[in-house]
């Protein structure tokens, strides 16, 4: 993957998370995602907004997640999580 | 995608805008609400949905623009970034709420690069709040991106992808074909006037069709909480209890009675009914019962309810008297017990017990004098208190002696042939500058 900042990885987590793509980081033990989580988030997302599936947070992805948009989440259920509460 | 929440069980919502863009230069409170109306209007005219819009806190979606957090658990984040959301049906006091980013800058008309198309957006959220979900699908209005402006309200046509998801939830709206498809023309109805809401409704504009007081027949006649309502068309007019004309100008019967068939074209009968006061309106086969103004759910259902012939009716009104319900079609009538909700034995009987009325009524109605009156054409018929023959020197002429118009006054446009007595010749112009010159005779 193209170097990051940091910044950008949060960001891009956190859009991930708030989005549904990702479940967010388990506030008790402060678990982070694993990167294979990640990748697969970040490739959920892309498929869901056309994009390319590259698994990274490249300059489309970031476009798109700079685009003003709807405040609903995308995806209700990450893969792999339960019991997340729907709205 | 995120699976669906729920569907509205009822198919009549009520919507209101319960604040307003802050700072929007461009979109007064009137423009707001007719893009609003439009942008549900969306839905509702392929959907079996009803939108109205009300006052008050009970609205089943209420709009809101709002900024940052505003404790929803879906904070706004500033210009950009999230710009609305929209709860999905479901029992809970927020379902089908619906907020708009106080902080974007609201368009309407604009190109693209002034600022955020709220009709886009609207039509979107509108979409959760009917229970649609976001899609990955690149034209349709669900995908969760702003996509820019999407052209006219007026004109808007709804991605044929959106509406078969809208079809998999509700079924399709009566009113539309199956045949319809992407780029098939919108249906004829003549929608509100976008931007003429101004603050003196008077400019809206007179619709071309709508009939002449002085010279129709009438549908259906009915006193309603006490005043007089004659319908035609899509019209009625509306006099107070003393009989006096609410407004010259017709009033369009879908904007006051919701719930009608948006294609409704005329009515047979319309009466109160006794006890509860619902008003009930009859039209062919069909029949709907409203409280107030508003359509109740279920509703319409055969008139084989009452026990009343298949044809359809011609008159219904309650008799003073005893407060029993009669319906007139054709040469016969029924006598209807609305209290025990049951036609009375013995019955049709035949009109002509009725001396003196003709038979094929327009419709007939009681009075706050204890008469009933009953309309056929252009003449009047009173009978009085619980007599069954019609008063001497009847008929007279409805439009003279409830509708206000004197002998050689009428609302047609063209007067041509009104003026007989200079052989149908406008008469001739004073009028300086091209302005017409107008007299009161009355």
């Amino acid at each position: 993957a193209p170097s990051l900042a940091t910044g950008q990885l949060d960001i891009g987590v956190d859009w991930l998370s708030k989005f549904g793509y990702l479940p967010p980081p388990d506030p008790v033990t402060g678990q982070l995602q694993t990167q294979e989580a990640l990748t697969n988030a970040i490739k959920a997302m892309q498929k869901f907004g056309g994009l390319t599936e590259t698994g990274v947070l490249d300059q489309a992805t970031l476009g798109l997640m700079q685009t003003p948009r709807c405040s609903l989440p995308d995806v209700s259920e990450p893969d792999g999580t339960t019991g997340r509460s729907r709205r | 995608s995120l699976k669906p929440q729920n569907k509205w069980t009822k198919r009549h919502l009520s919507w209101r805008v319960r604040t307003f863009p802050k700072e929007s230069a461009l979109l007064g409170r009137d423009t707001v609400r007719a893009l609003m109306h439009y942008a549900l209007k969306v839905w509702s005219d392929i959907a079996p949905l009803n939108f109205h819009e009300v006052a008050g806190s009970e609205a089943d979606i209420q709009i809101d623009f709002t900024k940052a957090d505003h404790d929803d658990g879906y904070p706004f984040d500033g210009p950009g970034g999230t710009v609305a959301h929209a709860f999905f049906p479901g029992e809970r006091f927020t379902a089908g709420d619906t907020h708009f980013d106080d902080d974007e800058a609201w368009t309407f008309r604009s190109p693209d690069t002034h600022g955020m198309d709220l009709f886009a957006v609207a039509v979107h959220e509108f979409g959760h709040a009917i229970g649609l979900v976001h899609t990955s699908a690149l034209e349709s209005i669900m995908r969760p991106y702003y996509q820019g402006p999407v052209g006219d309200p007026l004109k808007y046509d709804l991605p044929y992808e959106d509406k078969v998801r809208v079809w998999q939830l509700y079924g399709v709206r009566d009113s539309v074909s199956h045949t319809q498809g992407p780029g098939n023309p919108p249906d004829t109805e003549e929608p509100p006037v976008l931007l003429d809401l101004p603050d003196n409704r008077s400019t809206v504009l007179y619709a071309r069709d709508a009939p002449d007081r002085c010279t129709s027949p009438f549908d259906a006649v009915a006193q309603i909480r006490g005043e007089a309502f004659f319908f035609k068309g899509r019209y009625f007019w509306r006099l107070t209890r003393e009989k006096h004309l609410v407004s010259l100008r017709p009033a369009q019967i879908q904007r006051f009675w919701r719930g009608l068939p948006a294609n409704l074209d005329g009515l047979d009968a319309v009466y109160e009914r006794p006890g509860d006061h619902k008003i009930v309106f009859f039209k062919g086969l069909k029949y709907w019962v409203f409280k107030d103004n508003n359509v109740e759910e279920g509703y319409p259902r055969p008139i084989s309810d009452f026990g009343l012939p298949v044809e359809g009716l011609d008159a219904a009104f309650v008799w003073p008297h005893n407060d029993k319900t009669y319906f007139f079609q054709g040469a016969h009538y029924w006598r209807y017990d609305d209290h025990l909700r049951r036609m009375d034995p013995g019955y049709p009987k035949d009109a002509s017990l009725w001396k003196g009325l003709p038979p094929n009524l327009d419709d007939a109605m009681r009075w706050s004098d204890g008469s009933s009156y009953f309309f056929k054409g252009k003449e009047y018929w009173r009978v009085l208190a619980s007599d069954m023959e019609v008063e001497a020197g009847f008929p007279r002429l409805i439009a003279k002696d409830w509708l206000h118009c004197t002998e050689m006054q009428s609302d047609s446009p063209n007067v041509e042939g009104k003026f007989p007595e200079d052989g149908g010749r406008h008469l001739p112009d004073h009028a300086e500058n091209g302005y017409e010159v107008c007299s009161c005779t009355s």
